[in-house]
């Protein structure tokens, strides 16, 4: 998937990290020290919902060829969005003092597609 | 060409643009919800003491490989912030508990647990451990051999006044250190209960005087080997969770 780096308007991943200390959350959470708190943003132009690499998958891909190249072409109404996702640990005090240890999946995005 | 707006994230990267200032603080307090429902906690904890660090390092120290940083802050290797891959689709977790007393704890050898919280409500107990640290005192005799004594751990089933079970343990020290109690069917009893999760336990030792053989229990001077519990556990709804082939 593409990042953000402000050169185009296509659908790309936009790195946004949160430090906790900086949140005032560093008292509750013992590690790790912030969070990639990434989003995904921009167009989706018909050309590109077509690309695999940039569409959200293979199978999207291969349908919007199909679209694009059928009898009556359809005006594609495509949206970018996470594409591939990472899980996260985290080590942080509950209201008990108890320290949990919890391993949130699909907590961190990777890369952005157009779906 | 996708109509502006045919999608949240479009619609929104675009507003962005125009107000990036107020938008940001939105999107922070976006991603700091985000980070509470994820652990499933309605708002943050309310820390207003800090647990004692030299009982959370001993921990940490023997949950995981835990190194203590330059600045104090826990490292642990996979959770420095860096993603990991997707192979974990089961939310699991881990809890590690201290040893509290109160004035409805009166004797020297009772002590209990508090492992209810807003977070861990519908958490399926995979283990539970108890980690008691035996101190050795100079023996009196010079032999070196090992001690041998029988520690028995009584646990209260949820609910005052409710039956207490027994796990036995033979210990054999060669010197002063760590000894770990399975009591994942009490931790599970408490889950299963629901409520204020409070595991009261009362801990006798069969040979320890004579052995010289002190288990520290609660010593406030000495929170390094303040007595803890390790509950392992797993979503209780993960058996429902279609899994991708």
């Amino acid at each position: 998937g593409l990042e953000c780096d402000g050169s185009s308007d296509l659908c790309c991943r936009q790195q946004f990290y949160i430090d906790f200390r900086l949140i005032g959350w560093n008292d509750w959470i013992i590690a790790p020290s912030g969070y990639f708190g990434n989003y995904c943003e921009g167009d989706c132009p018909p050309y590109m919902a077509g690309v695999p690499g940039s569409a959200s998958s293979f199978h999207t891909a291969v349908v919007n060829q199909y679209r694009m190249r059928g009898k009556s072409p359809v005006s594609m109404n495509s949206c970018c969005i996470p594409t591939k996702l990472s899980t996260m640990s985290m080590l942080y005090f509950d209201d008990e003092y108890n320290i949990v240890k919890r391993d949130v999946p699909n907590m961190i995005v990777d890369e952005c597609g157009c779906a | 060409e996708a109509p502006r707006g045919a999608c949240a994230s479009c619609a929104a990267a675009r507003s962005e643009d125009a107000e990036s200032g107020r938008v940001d603080g939105d999107l922070l307090e976006a991603v700091k919800r985000h980070i509470l429902t994820r652990l499933q906690l309605r708002e943050r904890p309310n820390i207003t003491h800090p647990v004692p660090k030299a009982a959370m390092v001993t921990a940490l120290r023997k949950l995981h490989a835990g190194k203590l940083r330059e600045d104090g802050r826990v490292e642990i290797p996979d959770l420095d912030g860096h993603p990991m891959s997707n192979e974990v689709l089961e939310e699991s977790s881990e809890i590690i508990s201290f040893a509290e007393k109160d004035d409805l704890v009166t004797s020297k050898s009772s002590l209990f647990f508090l492992i209810s919280s807003e977070g861990n409500q519908n958490l399926r107990v995979i283990q539970a451990t108890l980690w008691l640290y035996f101190k050795l005192l100079p023996s009196p005799t010079e032999e070196r051999g090992k001690r041998k004594v029988t520690t028995k751990v009584y646990y209260q089933e949820p609910g005052l006044g409710s039956k207490w079970n027994l796990v036995e343990k033979r210990v054999e020290l060669r010197r002063s250190g760590w000894h770990t109690f399975t009591l994942t069917e009490a931790v599970r009893l408490v889950f299963e209960k629901g409520g204020d999760r409070r595991q009261n336990l009362d801990v006798r030792c069969d040979g320890c005087e004579a052995e010289g053989v002190v288990p520290v229990l609660l010593n406030l001077n000495d929170d390094s080997h303040r007595p803890f519990l390790v509950v392992r556990a797993r979503q209780a709804d993960a058996k429902h969770r279609i899994r991708k082939r």
